[in-house]
């Protein structure tokens, strides 16, 4: 089973 | 005050039609640079992150930076209103809480003019790092459209691998499965018929279809797109908006349990 990831997860904030 | 005129009006057409079904509400950041908007759909899953560049229009004036929060749909409206040959102004002042669009058609036989409201929009702009990907593939936009139309109909998730061999997308649901595999073509006699892969190493990655289905409604834009691709990091799939700017967009990947 694949959870999908958040951008934020990645992404840091500016 | 802002003041910015593009001849080419119909590409800022193409671009919002491209985004105002993942993104509602968005902030259209204006600075001596040009016009940038980076928005992420509700579920924080994708992101769109456009600049056009202030060299791609004729005029422009940007007294000071300015953000300017709109409601995408509406902005699509009143761009439905130009002449797909129209010259497209936007004016807007330092204070003000609307913005102006003024079309001229070519012969300036017919000039149109339409104030939107603007709103209060908080923007969570997210920073996006500068990646070396493993993987890059620019091919036919209209292909890319295709492989995510076709696919939709197998499955709801696709796995991405990028080899040596080619890039391949996979899918499978109730239905069963599909594979499609695009491989590099620098021969094609015509430039918009070339696919190019750049790979560095082999990666693999599993997103949702549906996203990158909605992605697709960029292809007017351009003749190609690149899909950049690096383990464990998001999808970048970018449409140049001519040689003005670009627009792209980021998927978050899903992650194996």
């Amino acid at each position: 089973k694949a959870t999908q990831g958040r951008l934020e997860s990645f992404f840091g904030p500016v | 005050m802002l003041e910015a005129r593009l001849v080419q009006g119909s590409m800022l057409r193409k671009v919002v039609d491209a985004v105002k079904d993942l993104v509602s509400d968005a902030n259209i950041d204006v600075s001596s640079s040009g016009f940038s908007l980076q928005a992420m759909d509700t579920s924080h899953v994708s992101l769109i992150a456009m600049h056009l560049r202030a060299d791609a229009f004729e005029h422009f004036r940007c007294d000071r930076p300015m953000s300017m929060g709109m409601s995408l749909a509406n902005l699509a409206k009143v761009l439905k209103c130009a002449g797909s040959d129209d010259i497209v102004t936007l004016k807007a002042n330092d204070d003000g809480d609307t913005v102006t669009f003024m079309f001229e058609s070519p012969k300036e036989d017919r000039v149109s003019d339409f104030e939107l409201k603007l709103m209060d929009i908080d923007s969570e702009h997210l920073g996006i790092p500068d990646t070396d990907y493993c993987a890059t593939v620019t091919m036919p936009a209209g292909e890319y459209a295709r492989i995510c139309k076709d696919l939709s109909s197998i499955g709801d998730t696709v796995v991405i691998s990028a080899t040596k061999d080619g890039v391949k997308f996979t899918t499978s649901g109730d239905v069963g499965t599909a594979n499609v595999t695009v491989r590099q073509n620098t021969t094609a006699d015509k430039k918009e018929d070339q696919t190019i892969i750049d790979l560095k190493e082999p990666v693999a990655l599993t997103f949702a279809l549906r996203y990158l289905t909605s992605f697709a409604k960029a292809t007017p834009l351009a003749t190609h797109v690149t899909l950049s691709m690096t383990r464990e990091l998001p999808v970048m799939v970018e449409y140049a908006i001519q040689d003005m700017g670009h627009l792209r967009f980021y998927l978050a990947p899903k992650i194996e349990d």
